[in-house]
């Protein structure tokens, strides 16, 4: 899933 | 990890250390609200689900233990260590008007509909809104103790922070985050008028009182 990238931050 | 973001966790870190030295040193969580607490607690718990099945990093898994842990901790200081000390009569504001909307937007604005990508996309949208009934409480009330304001000065530039690392991530990396980054202009956007007044009168020594 290339748009979730906000799920390797916090 | 760039530096916008590790400074953001900082500051996001630091604004729970400073709110739980408040209350344990004032022996009271006068002037906190409680249902900014909750809906924090609310937000970690549906975005760090994933904890059990996507590992990140050590410093990641550590935060997300961090953030949930301490806020559950500061609802348990308010609601039994110290409970005499909170007024529910000045902490009105409805929740509703936060979780309904972000529930609305969870199901329209998401990377999937996956249940986990639901709830991580409402934790986001809840987070934009959730410092909502303290900055109520705060008008309400009128002034504010030295390390509250600190707490949601802290708590602010942690988001405003998140910005520019969007940026950072986007020129560098080339990808996008435009459900975080949109909850991050909005979530900034309502500290505006607390960070004119915090820059204002706190940062010239006055005390924390509204116009």
């Amino acid at each position: 899933n290339n748009g979730a990238v906000g799920h390797d931050e916090l | 990890m760039n530096i916008f973001r590790f400074l953001a966790d900082l500051s996001h870190m630091a604004s729970i250390v400073i709110l739980i030295l408040q209350i344990r040193k004032t022996k009271s969580a006068a002037g906190v609200s409680y249902k900014t607490q909750f809906l924090y607690a609310l937000v970690f718990v549906t975005r760090y689900i994933d904890i059990f099945f996507h590992y990140v990093s050590l410093y990641n898994t550590f935060m997300k233990i961090f953030f949930v842990t301490s806020t559950i901790y500061i609802l348990y200081l308010m609601r039994v260590q110290y409970k005499p000390s909170h007024d529910p009569n000045i902490d009105t504001f409805r929740i509703e008007y936060i979780i309904a909307p972000s529930a609305v937007l969870a199901l329209i604005i998401n990377h999937g509909y996956t249940l986990y990508e639901i709830l991580w996309s409402f934790s986001v949208w809840l987070e934009s809104g959730a410092i909502l009934p303290q900055l109520f409480m705060l008008q309400r009330t009128g002034e504010a103790e030295t390390l509250t304001v600190h707490y949601i000065f802290a708590l602010g530039i942690y988001r405003l922070l998140y910005i520019p690392n969007w940026i950072y991530r986007y020129v560098t990396e080339g990808r996008v985050e435009p459900i975080a980054f949109l909850a991050s202009l909005i979530q900034t956007a309502l500290y505006s008028d607390f960070f004119y007044i915090y820059y204002t009168k706190v940062m010239q020594g006055k005390k924390f009182e509204l116009p």
